[in-house]
């Protein structure tokens, strides 16, 4: 800290990420650290999920396309049945 | 599409909503609208209706929020989450929650009520959340939407009524009761002088006039027309069609929309259609047909396409030579392009927007001028 501007959206971008998919794709609490763990496989197969329901690109990271998504407004009722 | 898990749905087709509270970015009567339009979205497409409770619990409880709001599902502020809704079910399952950190519009330049309204109702009866991006159950908002020219998808439809069914085929199906009920038809008024039609065409006796995404269905026994969307007839046929003729020793009525036609016997849409309109010996430059009708006498059928005519052979299945011809070298009187055709008492009766010319084949002669909704009896 001061973390430099790439780095902050970067990280904000991951907390919106972390969000998302907590409340829509039923990311369980116990890999909310995910943010230093981007590549962790539960991680992965949640974007990947997210991604494929919202028709994306499947890519498995947070690329441009899939921030763009996350980013506009929708429905809170999650997309993975709970 | 998809559905919640475990399948809720309403056990019964008549349901109750209450708005319990209003946003304040909005007129009561505009959110009122809102709801009841989103409303009959469904009902158009399901046996489904509904009536408003001024008090009282209803199945579908309507109410805008903001932040905690008494459901452990917070609203965040403005923009991300517009709204939720529940599962079919008592107490809370079944209602629609908005958050009023939004700016509610009835247009496009903020988060229009209807649309969302249309989505969560949705929810409210049984529908999950939708892949196709297409769909109104898809959970991301999509402000371009044409609000004037709105329509379910197919996949929404089919998600609908895999849960409920369609609606019964012997009723309008008006579905709620209300001072906004004309909006049914969106801008569709059977006794507008302007009215034109996309196609019409005869079946199994009555008389189907298409427009947009409906029709009417007239019956010569009984004075009203009845009022359909053609998805709850057809589901898979398209909207807007270009023309339609029905060959009666087949019993089956042909649609055509750009350059490919459907064929239909009753409420079955007939496998291995869509086929493309130059299978029937059209050349390329044709893209789509105007109007059509078939001669069941001749078994000659008729094909419009701008100031010209094709003539169908419907015995040998082949487009006959020496055509196209001129309309109004053939057809005197019936001078403009042509919209929609179809027979009765042996006369063609041509329809050209707001006009209908009433032809006698043999004479070759138009023998009246009428409005296109003359059969409505406006």
């Amino acid at each position: 800290y001061p973390l430099d501007r790439a780095a902050k959206d970067e990280a904000d971008n991951m907390e919106l990420l972390e969000r998302y998919l907590e409340n829509f794709y039923n990311l369980k609490k116990d890999v909310k650290q995910f943010v230093r763990r981007k590549n962790s496989s539960p991680v992965v197969n949640k974007i990947q999920e997210m991604q494929k329901f919202l028709g994306l690109e499947v890519t498995g990271k947070l690329d441009s396309n899939t921030l763009e998504v996350i980013q506009k407004p929708r429905c809170g009722v999650p997309d993975a049945g709970q | 599409f998809s559905t919640f898990p475990g399948t809720p749905k309403w056990t019964k087709t008549h349901l109750t909503y209450r708005i319990v509270n209003y946003t304040l970015d909005l007129p009561r009567d505009v959110v009122d609208s809102a709801i009841e339009k989103a409303l009959r979205v469904w009902a158009e497409v399901t046996p489904l209706t509904f009536s408003r409770l001024q008090e009282g619990e209803a199945d579908i409880m309507i109410s805008f929020a903001v932040r905690e709001h008494g459901d452990f599902y917070p609203f965040d502020g403005p923009g991300a989450v517009l709204a939720h809704a529940y599962p079919p079910g008592p107490g809370i399952n079944g209602d629609a929650h908005f958050d009023d950190d939004e700016q509610w519009t009835d247009d496009t330049t903020g988060t229009n009520l209807f649309l969302v309204a249309a989505h969560e109702l949705g929810h409210s009866l049984g529908l999950f959340h939708s892949a196709n991006t297409e769909a109104l159950m898809y959970p991301v908002y999509k402000s371009a939407t044409n609000l004037a020219r709105f329509r379910l998808s197919q996949d929404d439809v089919d998600g609908i009524q895999s849960l409920y069914g369609p609606p019964p085929p012997s009723s309008a199906n008006p579905a709620v009761p209300t001072k906004s009920a004309p909006q049914e038809s969106g801008t569709l008024d059977k006794c507008d002088a302007a009215l034109s039609f996309d196609a019409i065409s005869t079946l199994r006796g009555e008389i189907l006039f298409f427009k947009d995404r409906h029709f009417w269905r007239k019956s010569l026994r009984i004075l009203e027309p009845g009022f359909y969307s053609i998805s709850s007839f057809w589901p898979s046929l398209p909207s807007g069609i270009d023309a339609a003729y029905e060959v009666i020793s087949k019993d089956t009525v042909f649609i055509f929309k750009g350059h490919e036609f459907w064929a239909i016997r009753g409420h079955e849409v007939q496998g291995g259609y869509p086929r493309s309109i130059h299978t029937l010996g059209f050349p390329a430059t044709v893209r789509k047909i105007d109007a059509a009708i078939s001669d069941k006498d001749k078994k000659k059928t008729y094909f419009f396409v701008e100031d010209k005519y094709w003539r169908f052979d419907e015995k040998r299945r082949s487009m006959e030579p020496g055509f196209p011809r001129k309309i109004a070298e053939d057809f005197p009187g019936v001078d403009s392009k042509v919209d929609a055709v179809f027979e009765a008492f042996g006369f063609y009766y041509f329809f050209s927007g707001s006009s209908q010319f009433e032809f006698d084949p043999n004479a070759k002669k138009v023998t009246h001028v009428l409005k296109s909704n003359s059969w409505f009896l406006c």
